[in-house]
C-alpha cells in the first residue's frame, strides 16, 4: 500500500 | 529517527513493562482501569492495521507487534486470570468508555487527512488515544492508595506523548515535514490531560511522599 505521512510513527 | 521519538517509544514501552511487572509480580491490577486498557486495544488494533500491508522497518514492525500483544494480554489478565481479576476495582472503574468511542469515530469521519478506510481508522486511533486515559485518571482520583507501580505506569504513559510533541517539532524544523495538525493537536490534548497528574506526581516525588490525587 501507499505510505501515508506520519504512519511510520507508533 | 530522532532522539525524542526514540525516547518517546522507549517511555511507552517502559510504561507497559511497569504495568506487566505489577500484574505478574504482584498478581494485582488494583488501581488499573480496564476501561482504559480496552480503549488501548481498540487504539492499537485500528492504528496498526497496516502491519500486514506496509513495511517501514524491522523496529516499526516489532514495536507494533509488542504493543498489540501486550495490550491484548493485559485485558486478558484483568478479565480472565483467576487471581488478577479479583483485584480489579470494578465498582470504582465506572467511566462509560463506550461514550468516547462514537464521538471519536464521528470526528475521524469528518476531520481526516484523506477519506479512505485506513486513514479514517488511523485518525480515529489518534483521537481515541488522546482521551483513552480518562477512565484511568478518574479511577486514580477515587483510589485512596496509589501504589508506586501504578503511579509510575501512568507517569511514563503520559511522558511518552509529551516526548512525541518534541519529536514533531524536531521533524517539522529539521526534516521540513508537512504540517500535521491531526496528530499534533491530538497529542497536545493527550499530554494536557495529564497536566494535573504530573503536578501531583512530581510534588509527591520531591517530598518523598506517597502519591495521592485530590478528589
Amino acid at each position: 500500500g501507499e505510505v501515508m505521512v506520519g504512519h511510520d510513527e507508533l | 529517527m530522532n532522539v525524542f521519538r526514540l525516547a518517546g517509544d522507549m517511555t511507552h514501552l517502559l510504561s507497559i513493562m511497569v504495568l506487566l511487572l505489577k500484574i505478574h509480580s504482584m498478581k494485582s491490577c488494583a488501581g488499573i482501569s480496564l476501561k482504559t486498557q480496552e480503549l488501548y486495544v481498540l487504539v492499537f488494533a485500528t492504528r496498526y492495521l497496516d502491519i500486514f500491508t506496509t513495511y517501514f522497518s524491522f523496529y516499526n514492525t516489532v514495536m507494533k507487534i509488542v504493543f498489540l500483544v501486550t495490550s491484548f494480554s493485559i485485558v486478558w489478565y484483568m478479565r480472565h486470570h483467576k487471581v488478577v481479576r479479583q483485584t480489579y476495582d470494578r465498582d470504582q472503574d465506572t467511566f462509560r468508555h463506550h461514550l468516547l468511542v462514537i464521538p471519536c469515530f464521528l470526528l475521524a469521519l469528518l476531520i481526516n487527512h484523506r477519506f479512505t478506510v485506513r486513514e479514517v481508522l488511523w485518525t480515529f486511533s489518534l483521537y481515541l488515544e488522546a482521551v483513552a486515559i480518562l477512565p484511568q485518571l478518574v479511577l486514580l482520583q477515587r483510589s485512596r492508595n496509589i501504589d508506586n507501580l501504578t503511579g509510575n505506569y501512568v507517569f511514563f504513559l503520559g511522558a511518552y506523548r509529551g516526548l512525541y510533541l518534541f519529536n514533531w517539532i524536531y521533524r517539522y524544523m529539521a526534516e521540513k515535514s508537512q504540517l500535521r495538525w491531526i496528530p499534533w493537536i491530538s497529542g497536545l490534548v493527550q499530554t494536557a490531560l495529564y497536566a494535573d497528574f504530573f503536578y501531583y506526581y512530581i510534588k509527591s516525588w520531591k517530598k518523598r511522599e506517597k502519591l495521592q490525587l485530590p478528589a
